[in-house]
C-alpha cells in the first residue's frame, strides 16, 4: 500500500462530500419510536352508559423508527440489536425491530354493573408511559 | 421475495378482517360462560351490543361512590398514588329486597326494623373481602344540636351458620353531623363472602336517642330507610392492580446473590460505584 498512499497524498484536498450531508445521519431520524397521545372519552364508545369515570382516557400508544443503535435510548436488550444486524446483513424477510410499549400505568375505572350495583376497579397496564424497541 | 411477502401479508390481513369478530379469539371455544373470565372492558368489547345496565343504581349511591373515586383516582384516571388501602377493588351493592317489620317509633328516632335482601353475584371468586360497611344516607345534611348516640342490631337471617344462632351484632355509635353512616359489618359478612354465598338476607333494628335529653322523645331520624352495601375487596386477578406490588418492586433478574452485599453495606457500594463512574467518565 505504500505506492497508494504516496498517490493519494499527491492528490489536491477537495471536499469529496458537503458536511450538511455527512451530518445528518447523526440527527435523530424524524419518526423515531415514540409515545404518541390518543384522548378519547367513553361515550365516543358508547361506553358511557356504563363507565362512570373517567371521563377523558388518553390509552397513548407508540410509534416511529426504531434506530439501529437502540440500546442507550429504549432499554432494548441486545437481542434486539441481533435482530436488526439479521434484518440487515443476512435474511430482510426477518422484521425489523418494533417500537412497542416497554412500561404501563394502571386504571381506575367506576363502572355501573348490568344488576345496578356500582363498581370501583383497578385494572393493571391500561395507559402506555414508555416506548421501547423488540 | 419483497413482493410475494407483500401479497401474502395483504392475504393474511384481508382474511383477517374478513374474521367476523376477532374476540372469538380470545374467548375459550368450549362454551363456558364466558362472561366471568374478561373483565367488564372486554364484555363490552366482545358482544359489541353495548347494552345499557338492566338496573339503574340509586342516585345518592352513585353520588357517594363518585366521591370515593375522586378520593382515589386523578381525573384522568390515574390510581393516587398517596392512597395506603390495599383494596384495588369496592363494589356497592343496594339491597334487590326489603320490607319493614314492624313500623318505627318516632318518639325515639328509631327506624323501620328492616329486612334487606342483598345480591353479590357481581363478585367475583378472585376478589377476597378485607372491609364491609353497610351505609346509610341522611336525608339531608343536619348538625345535630347534641350528639345523637345511635344502636343499630343487625342479624344475619340467610344464609344461616351452621350450629350456631343467626349471627348478630350491636353497634352503636355517636351521630353528628354527617351526610352518610358507615357500619362496620366485616365481622358477620366475612365467612359469608369466604364461603361465596351469592345472596345475603338480614334485619337491621335501628334506634337513636339525644345524649343530653333522651326523654325528649320525638326527633325525627334522617335516615334513607334502606342502606347500601359497600365490600371493600382485593383482587387477586393478573388485569386488577396491586398497588403493594408496584411499592416493592420484584427483584430484577440480573441481580445476582452479590447484589445483596450491597445491600448489607450501601456505603462501600455508593464509593464502589462513584469511583467506577469517575473512572469511566
Amino acid at each position: 500500500g505504500q505506492e497508494t498512499i504516496n498517490l493519494e497524498s499527491k492528490k489536491p484536498l477537495t471536499p469529496s462530500f458537503n458536511l450538511s450531508e455527512y451530518f445528518k445521519q447523526f440527527l435523530f431520524p424524524q419518526n423515531e419510536c415514540e409515545l404518541h397521545d390518543f384522548r378519547l372519552s367513553f361515550s365516543q364508545l358508547k361506553w358511557d352508559n356504563w363507565i362512570v369515570a373517567p371521563h377523558r382516557y388518553n390509552p397513548r400508544y407508540c410509534k416511529g423508527d426504531c434506530p439501529r443503535a437502540v440500546r442507550h435510548r429504549y432499554g432494548s436488550p441486545v437481542h434486539t440489536m441481533v435482530q436488526n444486524i439479521i434484518y440487515e446483513k443476512l435474511d430482510p424477510s426477518v422484521p425489523r425491530p418494533s417500537c412497542v410499549p416497554g412500561k404501563y400505568s394502571p386504571l381506575s375505572v367506576l363502572t355501573i354493573e348490568p344488576d345496578g350495583s356500582i363498581a370501583y376497579k383497578e385494572y393493571e397496564d391500561m395507559i402506555a408511559t414508555r416506548c421501547t424497541c423488540r | 421475495s419483497q413482493a410475494s411477502r407483500g401479497e401474502a401479508q395483504i392475504a393474511a390481513s384481508s382474511e383477517l378482517e374478513s374474521e367476523a369478530d376477532p374476540w372469538p379469539l380470545l374467548l375459550p371455544g368450549d362454551g363456558t360462560d364466558r362472561s366471568s373470565l374478561l373483565p367488564p372492558l372486554f364484555k363490552v368489547l366482545s358482544d359489541r351490543r353495548a347494552e345499557a345496565p338492566k338496573l339503574q343504581p340509586d342516585s345518592r349511591a352513585l353520588y357517594y361512590m363518585k366521591k370515593l373515586y375522586k378520593t382515589y383516582a386523578t381525573k384522568e384516571g390515574i390510581p393516587k398514588p398517596t392512597r395506603s388501602h390495599l383494596y384495588n377493588t369496592v363494589r356497592l351493592f343496594s339491597p334487590c329486597g326489603q320490607h319493614e317489620q314492624a313500623p318505627g317509633g318516632h318518639m325515639t328516632g328509631a327506624l323501620p326494623v328492616m329486612d334487606l335482601l342483598f345480591n353479590l353475584d357481581r363478585v367475583t371468586a378472585m376478589e377476597h373481602l378485607l372491609k364491609s360497611v353497610l351505609l346509610y344516607t341522611l336525608n339531608s345534611p343536619v348538625a345535630f344540636p347534641s350528639a345523637v348516640t345511635c344502636v343499630c342490631d343487625l342479624m344475619i337471617k340467610e344464609p344461616l351458620s351452621s350450629g350456631k344462632g343467626p349471627p348478630r351484632a350491636p353497634y352503636s355509635f355517636t351521630l353528628k353531623n354527617h351526610r352518610w353512616i358507615e357500619i362496620d359489618v366485616t365481622s358477620l359478612l366475612q365467612p359469608l363472602v369466604v364461603s361465596s354465598e351469592r345472596s345475603i338476607h338480614m334485619s337491621v333494628n335501628f334506634t337513636c336517642t339525644k345524649d343530653q335529653a333522651p326523654q325528649d322523645g320525638a326527633f325525627n331520624m334522617p335516615l334513607t330507610v334502606s342502606p347500601s352495601l359497600i365490600l371493600y375487596l382485593n383482587d387477586t386477578s393478573a388485569q386488577a392492580y396491586h398497588s403493594w406490588h408496584s411499592l416493592y418492586p420484584t427483584r430484577r433478574p440480573s441481580q445476582g446473590p452479590d447484589q445483596d452485599r450491597s445491600v448489607a453495606h450501601p456505603v462501600e457500594e455508593a464509593t464502589e460505584v462513584e469511583r467506577s463512574a469517575r473512572h469511566r467518565r
